[in-house]
């Protein structure tokens, strides 16, 4: 038999997901609290640095967390979207799912919440993920994801606000809109990615 | 992106996504990951589904609701891993995009664009875990 089973995503680093929720599996642990695991390991050693703290600062260099688990058997889910400076973003997700009627809660009160239900708030930023962020404003904020604005995103930083004849033009056609995306996937020089 | 599926003896299935998404963002920016159906999705009576990739162009596509109801309609894993990438490709031809899929007999698969996309297992008897890579549609 083949069971248990873990799979994810990704190789390397993300091995070490693949391992903690095996093993949790294998010490008799349900299917729900292996993927928490899984996760919450990936988190812990901020695997590529796309998963946990100190990775993919935003435009102000903040660093947020995602975070989505979900039961097979009942179908119910919790996640935190866009949570500010609380590390255990699968373990807020959870008490989402366990605590609460809600499937996904976004921002400060997402932290509000997990402040409440005894997660520690602290910085998600580090050295390297600053050094990203300033590296990026010295690079002309490059790739950029804003559209539609002046000063040129994709040669300035901000402050930015909307040219108004350009907005016009891209939403009157909701078919052109999603055949010919300006988007990251239309910009050559984006490499970031969820 | 960590999108991960445990299939339990019993047959019970889950599945997590966490992520601190794409970097230069705008402030209050979500993509895919927390997305039930997209970052993730699964369905104990037919199999699960975990993706990653460009998630404003992803969460369009709910690509795991799509993968794991095509499991329910018949589809094997590849097929239904094939199947959620071509309907993103179709509309973005240059996306990147993984997803992996499982059913719940334990069989799985992954179908990838615009990049060279792996997966990573471990089931009963393997004593360590196993790499797969995953050439692009």
């Amino acid at each position: 038999s083949p069971l248990p089973l873990i799979v994810n995503t990704w190789s390397g680093p993300f091995t070490s997901a693949t391992d903690a929720a095996f093993l949790s599996l294998a010490n008799s642990s349900n299917a729900l609290d292996a993927v928490q695991a899984g996760c919450q390991a990936c988190q812990n050693n901020q695997c590529d640095h796309t998963v946990g703290f100190g990775g993919s600062p935003d435009e102000s260099c903040e660093t947020t967390l995602d975070a989505l688990i979900i039961d097979g058997e009942t179908l119910n889910a919790g996640a935190v979207a866009n949570l500010r400076r609380v590390k255990d973003a699968i373990g807020v997700a959870r008490h989402v799912l366990d605590y609460t009627q809600h499937t996904l809660l976004a921002g400060e009160q997402a932290t509000q919440f997990a402040l409440e239900n005894g997660f520690e708030e602290e910085s998600l930023s580090t050295k390297d993920s600053l050094k990203t962020c300033y590296g990026w404003r010295k690079n002309h904020c490059q790739p950029n994801y804003r559209l539609n604005v002046h000063p040129d995103p994709f040669s300035s930083c901000g402050p930015y606000s909307p040219l108004l004849s350009s907005i016009s033009s891209t939403t009157t056609s909701a078919t052109s809109s999603i055949s010919q995306p300006h988007s990251s996937s239309s910009n050559s020089q984006q490499s970031s990615h969820d | 992106t960590l999108s991960l599926i445990a299939l339990h003896p019993s047959s019970s299935m889950a599945a997590c996504t966490t992520t601190n998404g794409a970097s230069h963002k705008i402030p209050g920016r979500v993509g895919d990951g927390p997305i039930p159906g997209s970052g993730s999705y699964v369905d104990s009576t037919v199999g699960g589904c975990g993706a990653t990739g460009d998630g404003d162009i992803m969460m369009r596509f709910l690509p795991c609701y799509q993968a794991v109801e095509s499991l329910r309609r018949g589809l094997t894993p590849q097929q239904a891993a094939d199947d959620a990438v071509r309907r993103i490709l179709a509309r973005y031809p240059d996306a990147k995009t993984g997803v992996v899929v499982v059913d719940n007999r334990g069989e799985h698969a992954a179908a990838a664009s615009g990049w060279e996309f792996s997966y990573s297992y471990r089931s009963g008897g393997m004593e360590r875990t196993e790499v797969v890579r995953v050439k692009s549609l």
